[in-house]
């Protein structure tokens, strides 16, 4: 028996939003930690990795390990059909071949539940081994979309440089080129920004991306490498799920592009780099 | 010329 119900159902709601595009049928692995999945592309560019910690749902049961095989056009069909403050219930039996989406209104005077027939996908399961990125850039996610949206009006692949001090990003077409940098701002940008107001003295909030690019770059060693713009923009997808991006880069390896998933886990995507030959 | 690699070629298949 499965059985996993997240009171902020949004997330969910999200999460499929961010994905769906991108990857047609994935299975989802539920286990004792939590609600996983991994997939590729259909071209075999960019992987997904999802992860839902059992800890973070309001409630959590999965007494043996399963295997949900989903269409995620169709996952998302149901999940759409929930409010965005509707919780939502999902529950599997062991060896069945429908997985039922609840969901409750906060007043819990409307209850419907969805019922979505599983499939069996036959895919391959990547290892993905931990790695120290040469360069690790966290920044405003609304930011990195809007990057990403204006540079692909311009070209097809964005180029990507850090150094110690900016981010750098690149394009060329047709029609002329692009440069898009982004400074490093000072220490502790990124984390918090105490804000003085006269009615309840300090108050704490998080930087919004109006008020900068909130650049943080970690960096053992500069990197240069280019991406398919295509891929990235659907990445951003996943923008509304968390304030800040963090891209991970290391010399002719994958970028790894993540939006945390408050008190729950993560959505990382995985995107192999273009080389010229 | 400009090529785009696989993921697949980057992680090994468990």
């Amino acid at each position: 028996m499965f059985e996993a119900r997240i009171l902020q159902g949004s997330i969910l709601k999200k999460v499929l939003e961010s994905i769906k595009d991108l990857v047609t049928d994935a299975n989802f692995e539920c286990t004792a930690n939590g609600f996983a999945l991994q997939a590729m592309d259909s071209s075999h560019v960019s992987l997904v990795a999802l992860m839902l910690r059992s800890t973070g749902f309001d409630h959590y049961r999965c007494d043996r390990d399963v295997t949900m095989g989903m269409n995620l056009l169709n996952m998302s069909k149901m999940l759409k059909c929930a409010d965005n403050d509707d919780t939502i219930t999902m529950k599997a039996d062991d060896a069945g071949d429908v997985v039922t989406f609840m969901f409750e209104n906060p007043k819990a005077d409307k209850i419907s539940d969805f019922q979505m027939k599983l499939m069996d996908i036959d895919t391959e399961h990547l290892g993905i081994p931990d790695t120290e990125y040469e360069a690790t850039v966290k920044m405003s996610s609304n930011e990195f979309q809007r990057i990403c949206r204006d540079l692909s009006s311009i070209g097809d692949t964005v180029t990507i440089a850090v150094t110690k001090d900016s981010v750098k990003f690149t394009t060329s077409g047709d029609i002329g080129e692009a440069n898009i940098t982004c400074r490093r701002t000072s220490d502790g940008d990124m984390k918090e920004e105490k804000v003085k107001t006269e009615e309840d003295g300090e108050k704490v909030h998080n930087t919004k991306s109006s008020e900068g690019q909130n650049v943080d770059i970690d960096l053992q060693e500069p990197v240069t490498l280019t991406f398919a713009l295509r891929y990235l923009n659907s990445f951003c997808k996943a923008t509304s799920l968390c304030e800040n991006v963090r891209l991970q880069l290391s010399k002719e390896l994958p970028v790894v592009v993540q939006y945390l998933i408050e008190d729950m886990g993560y959505v990382r995507f995985y995107l192999a780099p273009k080389i010229e030959e | 010329y400009v090529s785009q690699l696989h993921i697949s070629s980057f992680f090994r298949t468990e």
